[in-house]
């Protein structure tokens, strides 16, 4: 797993580069002092070395700590379980982020446009029956004002 | 980095090679500040030999040789690391989308498409408004309806008043009324002659 | 003109003038009111 091989990786490069910086060479710097004070400075180099890799991975595991690197090695190691079947290159952010982002809009405006079909269709359907009632309203005027006609004809 | 690894980015919140220059610097930081306090105890323990004649000048140097050779190792060993971190670790494979981007695989829409999409949803926002205050119309249209039949109603009933009126004194028929009413005056007057012609 | 383009686009442009319809029931009355006094003239003069 990614978080492991993380793990591995640092703390080889720690173990190798204790191993470079031996307690010989660390002699072989400091002669001088090695000279005059060999135990003491055996001690320092070993106090030096643990020192130098507890403190480093202390630091290390801060990165981790302040990135959520166990998290979101984890995840990603389950993404690229989930895309093993995935041949093809997935797509991939095109570098115009407003291009981007409205496709990202598509899934809304396709749900907002059968929401507007929809409603669209229902407002058509009430606007016809209100048509109607419109029409009936209308030849219900029509026969009232040939009634009015009439009568006045009679008195005519 | 020519690869920004943008889409790493995107996924750790992150750039990779933040990160990995963090572990470099974690590495760099505390070697040197170990090295200061190797110097700084060594430095300690000459005072305790005066007449040992190292010079602090002299201890800076070992430290200095000590450091580079260090930090060199270090360096060489680093690129791997990073080679490591950055292409296995670190990486999204190509193969891979993320799960916020699952959009841009199940709508693979191009620019043209979108727009058209997007022109539709508009087109059929402007027809749902023109439906919907089409809608008031009517309705507003109903409501005057109401008021005109409700006058037409009024006056036909004002008819209808008149008529029964006539009918409740027997002028069902205005017209043969007002002809009877007529021939009977022009009677009354035809008798009125006559009884004036005897009279004279 | 956003009606033009409804599906009842044909029923909101033929919408009759109903003020016009009133009025004309104006015009009624006041015909009638002619009759009934012209016809009130005549009763009187009979009698």
């Amino acid at each position: 797993s990614r978080g492991q091989l993380f793990d591995t990786v640092v703390n080889t490069v720690l173990e190798k580069l204790v191993a470079a910086g031996s307690y010989e060479r660390f002699a072989s710097c400091y002669r001088c002092f090695y000279k005059l004070q060999p135990e003491m400075t055996r001690s320092i180099y070993e106090e030096f070395i643990f020192q130098l890799q507890a403190s480093i991975k202390e630091e290390i595991q801060e990165v981790k700590k302040e990135g959520k690197l166990e998290l979101l090695f984890d995840s990603l190691d389950k993404l690229v379980e989930e895309a093993k079947e995935q041949q093809e290159p997935a797509w991939r952010p095109s570098g115009t982020p407003e291009e981007d982002a409205s496709s990202a809009m598509v899934p809304y405006l396709l749900k907002h446009q059968s929401y507007l079909r929809r409603v669209l269709k229902e407002k058509e359907k009430d606007n016809k029956q209100l048509a109607e009632a419109v029409l009936a309203g209308r030849g219900r005027i029509k026969e009232l004002q040939q009634q009015i006609q009439a009568r006045r004809e009679a008195w005519e | 980095s020519v690869n920004p690894m943008a889409y790493e980015a995107q996924f750790f919140g992150f750039s990779p090679q933040t990160c990995v220059l963090r572990v470099y610097i974690a590495f760099q930081d505390y070697l040197f500040d170990m090295m200061l306090v190797v110097e700084s105890v060594i430095l300690k323990k000459l005072d305790a030999f005066p007449d040992s004649k190292l010079s602090p000048l002299q201890i800076r140097k070992c430290t200095e040789k000590f450091f580079a050779f260090m930090k060199e190792h270090f360096n060489k060993l680093f690129s791997n690391l990073e080679k490591v971190l950055l292409q296995l670790v670190l990486n999204i494979p190509p193969n891979l989308l993320l799960p916020e981007d699952k959009v841009h695989q199940q709508y693979p829409y191009s620019r043209e498409q979108f727009q058209a999409l997007q022109d539709e949803v508009q087109e059929l926002q402007r027809q749902y408004r023109a439906e919907a205050s089409a809608g008031q119309a009517l309705r507003a249209e109903l409501e005057e309806q109401k008021v005109v039949q409700a006058e037409l109603e009024k006056i036909l009933q004002w008819f209808a008043g008149l008529e029964s009126i006539c009918r409740e004194h027997g002028t069902s028929n205005v017209k043969e009324s007002f002809t009877f009413l007529t021939q009977n005056s022009k009677k009354l007057q035809d008798v009125l002659k006559d009884v004036e012609k005897k009279r004279k | 003109q956003d009606y033009l383009q409804t599906s009842q686009a044909e029923v909101l442009s033929s919408k009759p003038n109903y003020q016009q319809i009133l009025d004309e029931q104006g015009e009624v009355l006041s015909f009638m009111q002619l009759v009934l006094e012209e016809l009130q003239q005549a009763v009187k003069l009979l009698q």
